[in-house]
């Protein structure tokens, strides 16, 4: 982590402790509540099983978003059975981005007062 | 500038929406500007067509004939205004409805027109010119670094380290400041529509902290205006 001089004060204080149940202590639990919440269905028990390994795996990775970024709430979300490339095929799309050098560019507005 | 704003306290926002398992976040956050500029040119609000954009616009980006709107495949928000702009507008929600495929032809139906652009352009990265353009102008289609995205659940994202490098579009429609108690200070906060549904984030909504670029979310901003036309 890169941590610039203006903000090094925000990292004196980090959160040690947590009265959440850990969802990776029971995982099989979770992606039960997940199925249900969110009306998931798996073709067959290959399905299933990837679907549930990756599930875990998000579960990891949301313990890591956590630590990362301790102002917001991280979990399981309807993309939890997804793996990061699957996500970013399925719902992001963005195009890369070259603006062209005659782009309009908004006028500055007045920020004062 | 206000210390806080939130277009969804004016009318300027219509209810989140979803894009289902398709790549057409860049039309959602294109039809979330203008239906915001529309308002403020008309006084109302109309939820617009995003399948139009997904079917009709092909529109090429003018530095790279390779990266062209494609449906489901991914998008610019800029190509979709310069779409806009030369189609004459977009059409209401309820008249070209979204099918959340790239599978359909175009339908479009000039004469049922309901929103048209101006004229739109680039904001620059300084975050008080974005907050002014977003009061002035009304909700601003932005680019983001998703990969904090698919964990969200609530509060206010400020993570220590994230990418740059963008590939999802958002509609930016406010900013506010909340007490972080991590940080035991106020932390300023953009507020971000996006088109994952209301059972994704603090109902459909994102907050993302301000100040230092945080995922790219100040690199590409965009505001546009809207000139009124009677729907038939």
């Amino acid at each position: 982590s890169i941590v610039s001089p203006d903000e090094s004060d925000d990292l004196l204080i980090r959160q040690v402790v947590s009265d959440g149940e850990d969802p990776l202590l029971n995982p099989e639990h979770h992606f039960l509540s997940f199925k249900k919440r969110f009306g998931k269905h798996y073709a067959n028990p290959e399905e299933h099983a990837l679907r549930f390994g990756v599930f875990k795996s998000n579960l990891r990775r949301a313990k890591r978003h956590q630590k990362l970024d301790p102002s917001a709430v991280h979990g399981i979300t309807q993309f939890a059975d997804l793996t990061p490339a699957e996500f970013r095929r399925s719902y992001l799309g963005l195009r890369p981005l070259r603006l062209p050098s005659d782009a309009h560019k908004a006028p500055i507005l007045p920020t004062n007062d | 500038l206000p210390t806080d704003f939130d277009w969804r306290d004016h009318g300027a926002v219509t209810a989140v929406k979803n894009q289902g398992s398709c790549g057409s976040c860049w039309s959602f956050s294109t039809t979330g500007a203008l239906e915001g500029a529309n308002f403020l040119a008309t006084g109302k609000l109309v939820s617009l067509s995003e399948q139009q954009l997904v079917d009709c616009d092909h529109e090429c980006d003018p530095e790279d004939a390779r990266s062209c709107d494609s449906g489901c495949n991914g998008g610019l928000m800029n190509s979709a205004f310069e779409y806009t702009l030369k189609a004459g507008g977009l059409q209401r929600e309820e008249d070209y409805p979204y099918t959340g495929t790239d599978r359909g032809t175009c339908k479009f139906d000039k004469t049922k027109i309901a929103a048209s652009v101006a004229n739109f352009s680039v904001v620059s990265l300084d975050e008080d010119q974005i907050a002014a353009n977003v009061v002035k102008n009304g909700p601003l289609a932005v680019a983001i670094n998703a990969v904090f995205m698919q964990t969200y659940m609530g509060g206010v994202s400020c993570p220590y380290i994230c990418s740059k490098r963008l590939d999802h579009g958002v509609l930016l429609v406010g900013y506010g400041e909340g007490y972080a108690p991590i940080r035991m200070k106020e932390k300023p906060y953009w507020i971000i529509k996006n088109s994952w549904g209301e059972s994704w984030g603090e109902n459909g909504f994102y907050k993302i902290c301000r100040g230092r670029n945080i995922c790219g979310v100040d690199s590409m901003v965009s505001t546009v205006a809207a000139i009124h036309t009677h729907s038939q």
